[in-house]
């Protein structure tokens, strides 16, 4: 058997040790460790690149600690709106949705779409028929709801407004977002 | 954002992304993640891509396939060619992230220029080895 290798990342921005509590270090430092075991576990089985990168990022969309699947961060009007994309180095193919807000797994969306469609990204409800008719789990726009991403979109939203005087953004909180771009 | 990359035992790579966006977005913005290419790219010829960051930048600079074709034209190694294209060439037009990059021999690269990125890698080894600060 050849060498078989998983790598992740669950997104980059201004995370320090200072705005990073211990245990909320253990936290992510577990789920990330559960989405390489059980990804490296389907390489490890003789399965093949493209099923051991959806196990990895269907179990980081599933965790409410990304901003992606559940726990992902709102638009203005305070709904999720989620994008996938997925491509195979061997065919070339590839695959995307762009604004779904039902398909439980987008990943798993943006993989039917190369897998079982002649195109390469559909976006919104014209992605979310396509995720319906290939029978893909569809779930309410509130299955991904998470009430800290919901305060930091209203917070942003009282600090765009003149509202939030306190400064909210030294808040240690605010650090984890991924560079403050607020996503 | 969440990202993975793969090498199976035939040889293949693939590399995934999957994202909420960022928070308050209008318009029906989109940003790299679902941008073949720009957030996302795999290639058995040179590596497999995937990103997170400030995703305009990405766009523009078409991030993922640029890491490929630095390996593809100008046979630069994976480690080389990912530190070029996020340290230098997004670094300089202020684009904030970072990728992790695999090629078809197994090496690892996961450069961004931020304080952070979660992240991590599994080999045969066989123990997950996962990062988050600059360490």
């Amino acid at each position: 058997q050849n060498k078989v290798v998983l790598v992740i990342h669950g997104g980059a921005g201004t995370i320090t040790p200072e705005n990073m509590t211990p245990e909320l270090e253990r936290v992510y430092r577990q789920k990330l460790s559960e989405a390489l075991e059980k990804g490296y576990a389907v390489l490890e089985r003789g399965g093949t690149s493209l099923q051991a990168i959806t196990t990895a990022i269907q179990i980081m969309e599933e965790s409410p600690l990304f901003n992606a699947g559940k726990g992902a961060v709102f638009t203005s009007e305070g709904r999720n709106e989620l994008d996938a994309s997925i491509m195979d180095g061997k065919t070339g193919q590839a695959g995307a949705v762009a604004g779904v807000t039902t398909i439980k797994s987008p990943i798993l969306a943006a993989q039917a779409v190369m897998q079982k469609s002649p195109h390469v990204m559909l976006s919104g409800t014209g992605a979310e028929e396509f995720a319906k008719e290939q029978g893909l789990e569809q779930v309410e726009n509130s299955y991904f709801f998470d009430q800290r991403r919901h305060d930091q979109l209203k917070r942003l939203q009282q600090l765009e407004q003149g509202k939030d005087k306190e400064g909210s953004l030294k808040d240690p909180e605010w650090g984890l977002f991924e560079g403050k771009k607020f996503g | 954002t969440v990202g993975a990359i793969a090498l199976d035992s035939q040889g293949n790579l693939a590399a995934g992304t999957s994202t909420g966006g960022m928070t308050n977005k209008r318009w029906g913005r989109v940003g790299d993640s679902p941008i073949i290419g720009a957030g996302t790219y795999a290639s058995n010829q040179s590596c497999a891509v995937s990103a997170t960051g400030h995703g305009e930048f990405f766009i523009r600079n078409v991030v993922a396939y640029d890491v490929a074709a630095r390996m593809k034209y100008q046979g630069l190694s994976l480690q080389q060619a990912a530190e070029e294209v996020v340290m230098k060439t997004l670094k300089e037009q202020g684009g904030e992230g970072g990728i992790i990059a695999l090629d078809n021999k197994g090496n690892i690269a996961m450069p961004f220029n931020t304080p952070g990125m979660y992240r991590g890698y599994m080999n045969q080894k066989g123990k997950p080895q996962v990062f988050i600060f600059q360490d």
